[in-house]
C-alpha cells in the first residue's frame, strides 16, 4: 500500500472520525 | 508571476534547519482545549525527555527503521493475523516476525496513569492498537526510560484482566498474538519486525488525559519484559481502529474522533485532541477505505497528485490497486513505483535551477541549497476520494540532512502491488 507519512502530515490538522468512517485534513493545524 | 506564486512555496533556506534556540513554543490549541495534549518531537527542545537539549538523531538510522516499519505494514496487509500464543516466560525467545514495527516513533504525548497519577510519555501511533507501558517488576529486561517505570502495586486503580475475558480474546486482532494465561491473568505479547517487543499483563487502569478528562478501567499492556527502539519513552499509545485501541475504548466520550497537528519544528509543540473540540471548519474529509479485511489501519483512496499546479499523469489504477493508508508513525510517504517516478520527474523539472546532489538511504532526489538564501519549491497536493484536496505544507516536502543535502521526502515502494 501507499502510506501517507508524518513528514507530509506536518502542520496539517488531521482529523480521524472513526464513527463517521472518514479522515479529514485542514491547513495550519498547529496555529 | 501570480501563477508561479500560487503553485510554489518560497522559503528561507535557513528555516529548513532546526532552530538553535532552546526555547519551546507551546501549541495554543493544546493549551486551551480541555481534551487536548501537547505533541512534541521525541528528540526536540520541547520534549520532557530531553531536558531542553535538542539532539540530532541519526537520519540514516531513522530512515532504515522507517523502511522496517513500512516492510512490516506491507507484510501485515498481505498475511492473515498470527494466532501464536505468547507466554511471559518464553518471551525473550520469540522470533522476530512481521508485525507492526515501531520505526523511529517521532512524536510523543504525556498521559497520566494510575492512582496517584504517574505522568508517562508515550509514542502516539495511528498504525497500532494496543496501548502499553513498561511496568515493575521487570521479569526479564526493560529498556531505559526517562520517567520512573510504572509500578502497578502502588496504584489503587490497577486491575489485572482475566484470561477468560473478552478483552483477552481481543488481543489476536489488536496485537497479532492471542493472549495466554498465567494464574488466570491474561498475558499479552506484541513483537515487531525489528525484534522489539513488549510482553506482560493485560490490565485495566485509570488514564488521565487532563484534569477534566479521566477514564477508569482502560485496557492496556503492563509490560514486564520489553526491548527495542523505545529508549527514553515509557511506551506507546495505540490509536488504531481495533476495539482495544484508545479511541475505541473512549468512544462513549469522544465517539472515536480525534485530531492532531504534528509540529514543523522540534522547538514547537503540536496537539493531540480527543473529541471534536476545536476542529477547523475548513477540514475536508475523505472516506476511510477498508484496505484489507482484518486490519485496523486508516485506509485512504488517493485519486491524484499535483506538483506545482500540474496533475501528474498517473492512471487511477496505480493508486486503487494497492490502496493507501495514513500512519502517524511512518516518516516518509511511500508511493507506488509508477506514481513516485512521475512525482520525482515533475519535481526535478520544476527544481532544475537548483543543483542536485547524491541521495541518502531511501531518498534519491536531493538538492544542494548551500548557495541560496531563499528557495522556491513547487507545491505538492494530494487528492483523495470524495473531493478532498490536501496541499502539503512547505515543511512536508523535504527531508533535510543538511543544507547541502535537502531531499524530496517521498519514496517508491518496491512493487506496484504493495
Amino acid at each position: 500500500a501507499a502510506i501517507f507519512g508524518n513528514v507530509q502530515q506536518q502542520t496539517l490538522e488531521v482529523v480521524y472520525d472513526g464513527a463517521g468512517g472518514r479522515v479529514g485534513f485542514a491547513p495550519n493545524g498547529c496555529s | 508571476a501570480q501563477e508561479r506564486e500560487t503553485d510554489s512555496h518560497t522559503i528561507q533556506v535557513s528555516s529548513l534547519l532546526p532552530s538553535s534556540s532552546s526555547s519551546c513554543v507551546l501549541s495554543p490549541r493544546a493549551s486551551t482545549t480541555k481534551s487536548s495534549l501537547h505533541v512534541t518531537h521525541r528528540h526536540g527542545t520541547c520534549s520532557r525527555l530531553n531536558n531542553g537539549k535538542a539532539t540530532s538523531p541519526d537520519h540514516v538510522e531513522i530512515l532504515r527503521l522507517d523502511q522496517a516499519r513500512v516492510n512490516s505494514i506491507h507484510s501485515k496487509l498481505s498475511k492473515k493475523l498470527a494466532t501464536d500464543h505468547v507466554s511471559e516466560s518464553k518471551s525473550t525467545d520469540l522470533p522476530a516476525k512481521d508485525g507492526s514495527t515501531l520505526g523511529s516513533g517521532n512524536y510523543i504525548v504525556t498521559v497520566g496513569l494510575g492512582t496517584p497519577k504517574n505522568d508517562l510519555s508515550l509514542i502516539f501511533d495511528t498504525g497500532s492498537d494496543l496501548t502499553w507501558t513498561q511496568c515493575q517488576p521487570c521479569v526479564r529486561t526493560c529498556y531505559d526510560q526517562k520517567e520512573p517505570i510504572f509500578n502497578p502495586s502502588k496504584s489503587t486503580s490497577y486491575y489485572n484482566v482475566s484470561c477468560s475475558s473478552a478483552a483477552c480474546g481481543s488481543l489476536s486482532s489488536a496485537t497479532g498474538n492471542a493472549g495466554s494465561c498465567s494464574a488466570s491473568n491474561c498475558i499479552y505479547g506484541i513483537q515487531y519486525g525489528d525484534q522489539s517487543f513488549s510482553v506482560g499483563f493485560l490490565a485495566k487502569e485509570k488514564f488521565t488525559l487532563t484534569n477534566s478528562d479521566v477514564f477508569d478501567g482502560v485496557y492496556f499492556g503492563c509490560g514486564e519484559n520489553n526491548q527495542g527502539l523505545f529508549t527514553g519513552v515509557a511506551g506507546l499509545l495505540g490509536l488504531g481502529r481495533d476495539k482495544l485501541s484508545f479511541p475505541s475504548q473512549t468512544a462513549t466520550a469522544y465517539n472515536k474522533i480525534f485530531s492532531y497537528c504534528l509540529p514543523s519544528s522540534a522547538s514547537y509543540t503540536g496537539h493531540l485532541t480527543f473529541g471534536s473540540a476545536g476542529i477547523s471548519r475548513s477540514v475536508k474529509f475523505t472516506p476511510i477505505s477498508t484496505i484489507t479485511d482484518g486490519t485496523s489501519f486508516y485506509g485512504l483512496n488517493i485519486v491524484a497528485i499535483t506538483v506545482g499546479g500540474q496533475k501528474l499523469p498517473i492512471p487511477s489504477t496505480v493508486f486503487s490497486t494497492p490502496g493507501a493508508l495514513i500512519d502517524s508513525g511512518t516518516v516518509i510517504t511511500r508511493l507506488p513505483p509508477k506514481a513516485y517516478a512521475a512525482l520525482r520527474s515533475s519535481f526535478k523539472a520544476k527544481m532544475s535551477k537548483y543543483p542536485t546532489t547524491s541521495g541518502v538511504s531511501i531518498l534519491d532526489t536531493c538538492f544542494d541549497l548551500s548557495g541560496f538564501k531563499t528557495v522556491t519549491i513547487p507545491k505538492v497536493a494530494f487528492s483523495f476520494s470524495g473531493g478532498a484536496v490536501v496541499e502539503l505544507g512547505s515543511k512536508g516536502i523535504f527531508y533535510v540532512f543538511k543544507i547541502s543535502q535537502v531531499c524530496l521526502a517521498f519514496a517508491g515502494n518496491s512493487d506496484d502491488s504493495n
